[in-house]
């Protein structure tokens, strides 16, 4: 049966993780990512927050471990940053 | 525990709180008992108590509400985010939202609505997400059997850090 070409995995798991990370780390939304110095990627420091408050391995990848904690039900207030 | 930025809290220990609607998903009685005792576990601990008011405005505003709800904060349909609620103050201030697109129960099915009302009333009483896995105030969903239900001590803790302990 179909498989979802792995492309289009990746953007739906970076559109979960950059939600989530917006929704309740206070990720801004970043319009103008070619502004962005190569070293600086936030959406990574947020990451590795969200990990560290759930006691998730710090990786600052989306993980496994990580995908499964941000796809469960949860209270809609922002974990950090209110 | 975590308190709300700015710890916010209610000046007074006498709070009211109103049911604006109800889910028909559940039994009106249900929904009422659900809530009446989500108050229970936090006044059970402080010297707070909640007293229902029906058709003026109360402290704490429980709803049920569909995506957009016109508090910048719209609802995502079943499951992800199953309710919000605001930090102590006045006019939205302590008022609980739960999305009504969830299928609420006052059992082990779906989401049990006594959980959900229990933690966020936690944010209306000014206390935050915690990072302790078996705290009340950790941000996902868990479900309890609402008969067995204590409330855990990290819980205990940050609300008597706010309100003191009960006065009984």
């Amino acid at each position: 049966f179909p498989v979802a070409p792995e492309g289009e995995d990746e953007g739906k798991t970076l559109q979960l993780v950059e939600s989530y990370l917006q929704n309740f780390y206070d990720l801004q939304r970043d319009h103008q990512p070619h502004l962005r110095n190569k070293d600086e990627n936030p959406l990574v420091e947020k990451l590795k927050e969200m990990q560290a408050f759930f006691g998730l391995e710090v990786t600052g990848k989306p993980d496994l471990d990580t995908l499964e904690m941000m796809k469960k039900p949860r209270c809609g207030i922002p974990d950090v940053g209110q | 525990y975590v308190f709300t930025p700015g710890n916010p809290k209610w000046k007074r220990n006498s709070l009211t709180y109103r049911i604006l609607n109800y889910t028909p998903k559940m039994r009106k009685t249900d929904v009422d008992e659900a809530i009446r005792k989500a108050l229970s576990v936090w006044s059970n601990v402080t010297p707070l108590t909640f007293r229902k008011v029906e058709d003026k405005e109360a402290d704490i505003m429980i709803s049920f509400a569909y995506r957009d709800h016109r508090d910048n904060s719209p609802f995502d349909g079943p499951n992800g985010q199953l309710a919000h609620a605001f930090q102590p103050g006045e006019g939205i201030g302590g008022d609980v939202h739960l999305d009504e697109e969830e299928a609420w129960s006052k059992n082990g099915r779906g989401y049990n609505l006594f959980i959900v009302v229990a933690h966020e009333l936690g944010h209306s009483l000014g206390l935050s997400h915690s990072t302790d896995p078996g705290a009340l105030m950790y941000p996902t969903y868990s479900y309890t059997d609402p008969n067995e239900f204590l409330l855990p001590q990290d819980d205990i803790d940050g609300i008597q850090a706010i309100y003191g302990p009960s006065n009984a």
